[in-house]
């Protein structure tokens, strides 16, 4: 027996389907991979588009003729200073190294949620579920609170924690980067589906601006649902050969002049450590269901996200870990090797930063399962992103100022004149 | 394997209906058109509508008989327990007896005849 069988759930099934394997937007009259819509891929995930009817006018693109007449870049800058009879673009961004943010990556990229009031029959209600379309069609992630391209805070009401990400502090750096964000983080991406899932970045070489890339695959090379889970990891050797890949895909595709953060894989041997004497949200009414039983009966059920970790088997918890490290190694190896190689962009690698910021937290007498997502027991929360974010723009600023730009002087100027510039 | 993501989200279901009922101290058939209700309106309420005409009436009667959501999902055949794969369960499992030789005491209703009898019942 099938549920999507029944007549009048089969278009529903066939309709979520395609959304998930296609994560390109799915309302593009133009085709520039830039939407006016905000979900299916659209403005939640990239820059809204400020014209739906012309390929070369999507948040990211060096300004036509100054943008006296339209806004071709979509950050909010156009027309011609009276005074000085200058286009505002010349005078308020053309120096100003304008840099997008791009961020190729998993469903923590992607910033995976399922409300825990969803599970809860005490707190389960009509408001609670209103937004329940608006999760599927984004693919049950929130990219729009994401750490690296996050833009506004949870108006659903349903998400504890405020929004930063490294796109808002690129923009509080210099307003001329407003809308400039990618987000193609896929659920379950992996270094092997990234080389398809990246062909998703929306930047022309020549015409679009220099990018700040990150490639975040922080588990799913280690993570799989398989009961013999070890053997289905990526091995260094298959790692090695698909960041090289990414990296030549890269050198091919982003302006020059960008550059590229990579982040090595999360030790997710902090789930269970934090988790397991804790009630999963399913158990809270009768205090029946603790983690290590909802992670076997995932592992048994084979639809958990991550056996190697989300396992009540220490062994298989620490073998995980152990290769999690490999292929970490793997990627700074492969970072280092590459240096002064890359024609078009220069790499940087940064450990993974959720084990600092959950450190830092637990220093400042926070508990660790604060900053995990209750009911997947799996992927860091709102608060835990925005920690991220901060951690991370920190080390920019202080080992890597030349990849973030320099501060735009204008700022002031432009929100006095273009306030918020077409919002968001 | 065991039915997957089918059998896990029959299990959440069923588990969350169970809890409506006794928060909001309703019969499980009230508890199931709660949870419909509570859909937002247009394609999602509809499939809602639908899953519960087709199998909610195994759901009333099983959970009436205080059978585990483990057990009614392995009677309504979303899960299984495939070959040489362990049997899978949230809860604990029945004493004495194994989920699916539990869920097959239930083999009989079959499904269209339980929901046409629910029908025929409450129209």
């Amino acid at each position: 027996f099938s549920v999507c069988k029944l007549p009048g759930i089969k278009i529903l099934c066939d309709w979520i389907e395609r959304i998930f394997d296609d994560h390109n937007p799915a309302l593009d009259i133009d085709g520039d991979n830039f939407s006016t819509f905000q979900t299916l891929r659209g403005s939640s995930w990239r820059g809204k588009d400020c014209n739906d009817e012309q390929e070369n006018i999507h948040p990211g693109a060096k300004p036509e003729l100054g943008d006296v007449f339209h806004d071709t870049n979509c950050n909010g800058i156009y027309g011609v200073d009276g005074n000085t009879g200058l286009p505002y673009e010349d005078l308020y961004c053309k120096d100003s190294q304008p840099i997008g943010v791009a961020a190729i990556g998993d469903s923590v990229t992607a910033h995976f949620h399922i409300p825990p009031e969803w599970l809860e029959a005490e707190k389960l209600n009509v408001e609670m579920l209103r937004y329940l379309p608006f999760w599927l069609e984004n693919e049950l992630d929130w990219p729009h609170l994401s750490g690296t391209t996050g833009f506004m805070n949870d108006t659903t009401g349903r998400i504890e924690g405020s929004t930063d990400s490294i796109y808002l502090q690129m923009r509080k750096r210099n307003r001329c980067n407003h809308r400039d964000y990618q987000n193609l983080g896929v659920n379950g991406g992996r270094s092997g589906s990234t080389l398809n899932n990246e062909n998703a970045l929306a930047r022309d070489k020549l015409k679009d601006n220099p990018l700040l890339v990150f490639y975040a695959l922080v588990g799913n090379d280690v993570c799989n649902g398989h009961s013999d889970t070890l053997a289905h990891m990526t091995s260094p050797e298959e790692m090695r050969k698909n960041f090289l890949k990414t990296l030549k895909f890269l050198d091919a595709k982003v302006p020059n002049g960008s550059h590229l953060i990579v982040i090595g894989l999360a030790d997710g041997s902090l789930l269970y450590d934090n988790l397991k004497n804790r009630v999963h949200p399913l158990g809270k009414l009768w205090g029946n269901v603790k983690y290590p039983q909802f992670y076997d009966w995932f592992n048994c059920l084979q639809v958990t996200p991550c056996a190697g970790w989300m396992n009540s088997n220490a062994t298989i918890r620490n073998g995980t870990t152990k290769r999690a490290r490999e292929l970490s190694q793997v990627l700074k190896s492969v970072v280092a090797e590459t240096k002064g190689k890359l024609r078009n962009f220069d790499a940087s690698y940064l450990d993974c930063p959720i084990g600092p910021v959950l450190d830092a937290w637990k220093a400042q007498g926070g508990e660790g399962w604060q900053l995990i997502e209750p009911v997947d027991g799996f992927h860091i929360n709102q608060i835990a992103h925005k920690l991220t974010a901060e951690y991370t723009w920190n080390y920019l600023e202080k080992n890597l100022p030349h990849f973030i730009g320099n501060i735009n002087p204008h700022n002031a100027e432009i929100i006095k004149k273009f306030g918020e510039q077409g919002g968001h | 394997v065991n039915g997957g993501i089918q059998c896990a989200t029959c299990t959440v279901v069923v588990t969350l209906t169970e809890q409506l009922a006794q928060v909001h101290n309703d019969s499980v058939a009230q508890a199931l058109a709660r949870l419909c209700s509570y859909m937002p309106q247009g394609q999602l309420q509809y499939a809602c509508k639908i899953i519960i005409e087709t199998l909610g009436p195994v759901v009333i009667d099983m959970l009436e008989k205080h059978e585990t959501p483990d057990v009614i999902c392995h009677a309504l055949h979303l899960c299984t327990v495939d070959e040489g794969q362990p049997q899978c369960h949230l809860f604990p499992v029945p004493k004495d007896v194994s989920i699916q030789d539990r869920a097959m005491k239930y083999s009989n209703y079959g499904t269209s005849g339980l929901a046409w009898k629910h029908r025929r019942k409450e129209p």
